[in-house]
């Protein structure tokens, strides 16, 4: 409905929409926005690891309601990255899109699900341009290792080898923890968002191995604790990329 | 005859078209403070709340924004108040002596900014998007 102020302090009802107009109003708001349908997701729950964390990157870079404090592109002073040579991605940044994990639906990847990650970035255009992108893994304490003990993370991006069956890995970026280190832990994954993005069938998914560095011996993710698609929905893995996009071109209507 | 009859229409017609316009100016001297009548150019209160269309199923956040808009008069004198072109002010003089040739000048927004919205996509991904000239900040006449 459309309200307006009396003058009083009150507001009135002025004119009560039909369906038909609000169909219309509607089209006319999703069109700003740049859609072309209402989207429909399957779940939409804030509680995930990714929507919490993207509303808190939200509330952190908008003022109040959602203004954003400069007109120019998205700032912050949140620290969104932890640990990894991650480039500081928020600014210059006008689209910022969380990722959620796929890989039990790739058929060359849901054998090793504690292992393997799959981020669709076929929806990403070649309008937008990668910022940054960083892979945001939560590890919980490992009983299982003396606290001071040190692990590699290394995380791969997947290749195409030279016949079908040919997997390579491409190493992307690695962190060393201790056992009991616990929390997020952020990969740098700038380089695969911009390959993904300018070529969607070049992504293959990605692939992790933890190395126990005095030992010289790979061990199983879950062991050091790092939570994958079994794990509670507010740790699960997911990928976060920034992007800058040309100014939104609204169709001819 | 003819060309009497003729001379009559075009008389009617010219008559009629006056009155449109007076009838224009009348109506919006009587409307005043609501309707756009003798108010300086400003901007107005536009709340448009996503979560009324029903949106609450995949816009995060906000709830609704303030879009705002403009609304008043460009009449001459521009007061100073009236964050005015200097081509408004012409173009006002210009409206003055020839109303029904030259428009007043138009009220409309003369900053805007931004409004992020956080919302979730088909696939269950989370996107933040900023969307440039959403909102208006002030009016001016131009």
């Amino acid at each position: 409905a459309y309200y307006v102020d009396n003058g009083i302090g009150q507001t009135e009802k002025m004119h009560e929409m039909n369906s038909r107009d609000k169909r219309e109003l509607q089209h006319e708001i999703l069109t700003l926005l740049g859609l072309h349908q209402r989207p429909k997701p399957k779940s939409s729950t804030t509680k995930d690891s990714a929507p919490t964390f993207m509303l808190s990157l939200y509330n952190s870079i908008t003022s109040d309601n959602g203004v954003v404090k400069d007109d120019s592109t998205f700032h912050t002073s949140h620290n969104v990255t932890v640990g990894d040579s991650v480039v500081q991605p928020i600014e210059g940044t006008d689209i910022i899109i969380s990722f959620v994990n796929k890989a039990k639906k790739v058929p060359h990847l849901r054998h090793e699900k504690d292992r393997t990650f799959f981020f669709d970035f076929s929806d990403v255009t070649a309008k937008e341009t990668v910022v940054g992108a960083e892979l945001r893994l939560y590890k919980e304490k490992s009983k299982k290792w003396k606290k001071n003990h040190e692990f590699q993370i290394q995380v791969f991006m997947l290749r195409q080898g030279k016949d079908p069956e040919d997997k390579i890995l491409d190493p992307l970026s690695n962190i060393t923890v201790n056992a009991n280190t616990e929390g997020w832990i952020t990969f740098n994954m700038t380089r695969a968002a911009e390959l993904w993005t300018r070529q969607p069938e070049a992504n293959l998914g990605l692939f992790i191995k933890v190395l126990f560095v005095s030992k010289g011996r790979e061990i199983n993710p879950n062991k050091l604790g790092i939570v994958s698609y079994r794990g509670s929905e507010d740790k699960k893995p997911f990928m976060v990329g920034f992007f800058s996009s040309q100014e939104l071109v609204y169709p001819q209507r | 005859t003819q060309t009497a009859l003729r001379r009559r229409r075009e008389l009617y017609s010219y008559r009629e078209e006056q009155e449109k316009y007076t009838d224009y100016n009348l109506s919006r001297h009587k409307r005043g403070a609501s309707g756009g009548g003798r108010w300086p150019c400003q901007r107005r209160s536009l709340y448009v709340k996503f979560r009324d269309l029903g949106w609450q199923s995949w816009i995060i956040a906000p709830d609704g924004y303030h879009a705002f808009f403009c609304e008043g008069e460009c009449s001459f004198p521009i007061g100073n108040h009236v964050n005015a072109t200097n081509h408004a002010i012409v173009q006002t003089l210009v409206h003055m002596y020839t109303p029904f040739k030259a428009p007043s000048p138009g009220c409309a927004p003369s900053k805007l900014s931004a409004q992020s919205v956080l919302y979730f996509d088909d696939d269950g991904n989370v996107v933040l998007k900023k969307f440039p000239k959403m909102i208006v900040t002030s009016c001016g006449c131009h």
